[in-house]
């Protein structure tokens, strides 16, 4: 999970694209 | 059914997918059409372009790799949309977007390639194949234009676009899946509303078998994207660990 810490957060995150 | 869906998808659900995964892809494609209108497609002036050729190797490396991220960043916030994606276990949404949203980038640049003039929308303008050569991979260049250049000819629509980013970015095949079966059902299931979509756009029947042969194009251009990269790493270990975007490191195992 720490290997890939920025895209478990990305995934669990409800932005959109306006907040990219 | 007309004989080209499966016993267990209705066309009323295959147009739903078509509209769930194109709305996906308006919400996420980084540039509305609008706005590339308004892009005016100006290209690099040949003082810009000398200036980005003239630009220390790693600098340039690392501007690229900002920009891929960012456009990545899209593509995952298309991934979290597709209908099923997210419950898929955590590990396969990891390993498909590992493998595939770089994929989904170079088939997403031919909405923001200019085929006439062999130019990208890259840093505010539009950028012809020497504009990277400070990179030092004119042979990866050249192969990612002439990827964009044959998509470009295809004149997909958005609808299909979408269908055809959300089915790469579905691969069952890709190493290291734990519920393999499940990402297959929701890529058949992509497959044949791309198919639904291209028959109702009356596509010829050789559109789907151009977009066949793109897949392997698309996975040869990012292991020779991997391949660069290594040989960059190699001699610029510091700069890719103090000054890559994470998220380029945590994909590309930088």
């Amino acid at each position: 999970k720490e290997k890939h810490k920025i895209l478990h957060q990305l995934l669990q995150n409800s932005t959109s694209p306006v907040d990219l | 059914s007309d004989g080209e869906t499966s016993p267990t998808t209705s066309m009323a659900e295959l147009d739903h997918l078509v509209q769930v995964i194109s709305k996906s892809h308006l919400e996420t494609c980084q540039y509305l059409r609008e706005e590339l209108q308004q892009m005016s497609w100006q290209n690099f002036l040949q003082d810009e372009v000398e200036s980005y050729q003239s630009k220390p190797r790693e600098v340039m490396w690392q501007l690229c790799a900002v920009k891929i991220t960012e456009a990545i960043q899209y593509v995952v916030e298309f991934a979290k949309r597709i209908d099923g994606f997210m419950d898929l276990c955590q590990n396969d949404q990891i390993v498909l977007l590992k493998a595939g949203s770089l994929e989904v980038v170079f088939v997403r640049m031919c909405r923001v390639f200019d085929s006439q003039n062999n130019t990208v929308y890259f840093d505010g303008k539009f950028a012809g194949p020497e504009v990277f050569k400070a990179l030092g991979c004119d042979d990866l260049i050249t192969s990612v234009f002439d990827f964009a250049k044959s998509m470009c000819s295809l004149h997909l629509s958005e609808d299909e676009l979408a269908l055809f980013s959300a089915f790469i970015l579905l691969s069952a095949d890709r190493t290291w899946l734990q519920e393999k079966l499940q990402v297959e059902k929701l890529q058949q299931k992509t497959q044949l509303a791309l198919q639904h979509l291209l028959q109702k756009n009356q596509r010829e029947d050789g559109v789907l078998n151009k977009l066949r042969f793109k897949v392997s194009a698309l996975r040869s251009l990012c292991s020779r994207h991997t391949e660069k990269l290594s040989a960059f790493r190699a001699v610029y270990p510091d700069i890719v660990r103090t000054h890559f975007p994470p998220l380029y490191k945590e994909l590309f195992g930088a």
